[in-house]
């Protein structure tokens, strides 16, 4: 059965199945380390024993020892956690940032990184709405906000500012020194949340085609090591750097409640496999010819599903008019456009001047409308009665088309006045 | 009674030749 309809094939909401919108994704990152192969340190945590430091090497030749962007997005296993990791860098802040591109809307509900390293001590996540041409601030992590992002340390969210980026100090902490998470909620503590369907704001929060996360600050080493990578001296001294193994973002294919799923189309390009007489990548227009009313995203309460225009079969195009629709009590607005057959009128419900209903046919018939057929001489004009084809007659002239006198009338020679009265 | 349709052939168009249907 096909989600988007009930059985009787009344149209209902549908949605994408939520899933991990990162997942086997590539992700651009502006730091992988070995190229050339590097020895980094870190401190392990043992419980209840002393942290110990242990130092490996990164080689991008070797795929043993390789730490590619590829493992950010790869299958999450917990036995063979597979870790990205940046190059050693030796000054704090440092910045390396993590560009993940969905190809398409997606309607995101978080956003989470698991560290193999400590996780930094400042981090900004951005989302893209346009495929990357503009970025806006999704949230920042700093245990000073203020210094770093020029914002205050956990502001309240009001109904007034549910699309802006907050800062917390949480999720910075230096401990755990690996497997830390940090994770992004995007809906969390907004007020709308509650009322997704009816909050554009929100709706618009949670859309977004590209995630950018900045690393902008590890923690400070502590000894014997600590901090990103720990101090290392048979390295370059001090160096520190980033590792992630998971980055996860969770969501929907954005579809705006048209379609089951997304698809890969000819190119490659993901888009909504679109119902309800939705089109675009996101289902966010109607197909042709069902302008009835104006586009809507579907809601719990309401599908809001494309209407055709009511032609009665003699048009292929029609316009919206948002006026008649507000006259019709928000029912229909649809004009049609090119009537065809001679009909006329915004369904192409009556017949054009010159032509007349035939009433033994129905109004979706081709041949509905006759032509007047009025006499070239018998008739005062050429345009008939439209219902019942009556044309308009001279003086002593009779018939649907005036093309007979009328009784006490004969035909005179001038075809001015062609009946005459019998004297 | 139906009576008989106009015929064409017999009006004079002699003043009116515009109105002449072709």
């Amino acid at each position: 059965p096909d989600p988007c309809y009930e059985e009787n094939g009344t149209a209902r909401r549908c949605i994408p199945e939520f899933i991990n919108a990162a997942f086997g994704k590539e992700v651009q990152v502006s730091s992988t380390c070995g190229r050339p192969a590097s020895r980094s340190c870190s401190i392990t945590e043992r419980e209840e024993r002393p942290a110990v430091r242990s130092c490996q090497v990164c080689d991008a030749s070797d795929p043993r020892r390789a730490h590619p962007a590829s493992y950010l997005t790869d299958l999450n296993s917990a036995h063979n956690l597979t870790c990205w990791q940046s190059e050693n860098f030796h000054h704090s802040p440092h910045n390396v940032t993590l560009t993940l591109s969905l190809g398409k809307k997606f309607e995101i509900t978080y956003v989470s990184l698991q560290f193999c390293s400590p996780r930094p001590e400042s981090l900004a996540i951005y989302k893209s709405m346009d495929y990357g041409r503009n970025w806006t601030p999704y949230q920042f992590y700093s245990s000073q906000c203020r210094k770093m992002y020029n914002r205050p340390n956990k502001a309240a969210i009001t109904k007034q500012n549910e699309q802006e980026a907050l800062c917390t100090d949480g999720h910075t902490d230096l401990y755990p020194l690996s497997g830390g998470l940090i994770a992004f909620s995007t809906l969390d503590g907004r007020p709308s949340g509650k009322d997704f369907d009816n909050s554009p704001v929100l709706q618009d929060w949670v859309t977004v085609t590209d995630i950018r996360v900045v690393f902008s600050r590890p923690h400070f080493p502590r000894e014997p090591g600590g901090g990103g990578g720990g101090k290392d001296e048979d390295t370059a001294a001090g160096s520190y750097f980033y590792a992630v193994g998971e980055f996860q973002v969770g969501g929907r294919c954005k579809c705006n409640g048209h379609a089951a799923r997304c698809m890969k189309e000819k190119e490659g390009k993901l888009v909504c496999d679109c119902k309800h007489n939705t089109e675009g990548p996101e289902c966010d227009r109607c197909k042709p010819f069902h302008y009835d009313r104006p586009w809507q995203r579907a809601s719990n309460r309401e599908t809001n599903e494309c209407l055709a225009c009511n032609c009665n079969l003699h048009a292929r195009r029609c316009r919206f008019n948002m006026e008649l629709y507000k006259l019709s009590g928000r029912k229909s607005g649809g004009v049609c456009l090119n009537c065809r057959h001679n009909t006329a009128g915004r369904h192409c419900h009556y017949c054009k001047e010159g032509f007349y209903r035939d009433l033994t046919k129905a109004i979706t018939h081709r041949k509905a409308c006759k032509a007047c057929d009025c006499h070239p001489v018998g008739a005062a004009g050429k345009t008939c009665n439209q219902t019942t084809g009556q044309c308009p007659c001279k003086d002593g002239v009779t018939g649907i088309t005036c093309n007979r006198c009328a009784k006490g009338y004969q035909q005179s020679r001038s075809p001015v006045a062609p009946c005459i009265k019998i004297p | 009674d139906v009576m008989p349709t106009l015929d064409m052939a017999l009006f004079d168009w002699t003043d009116y030749e515009d109105l002449k249907p072709a």
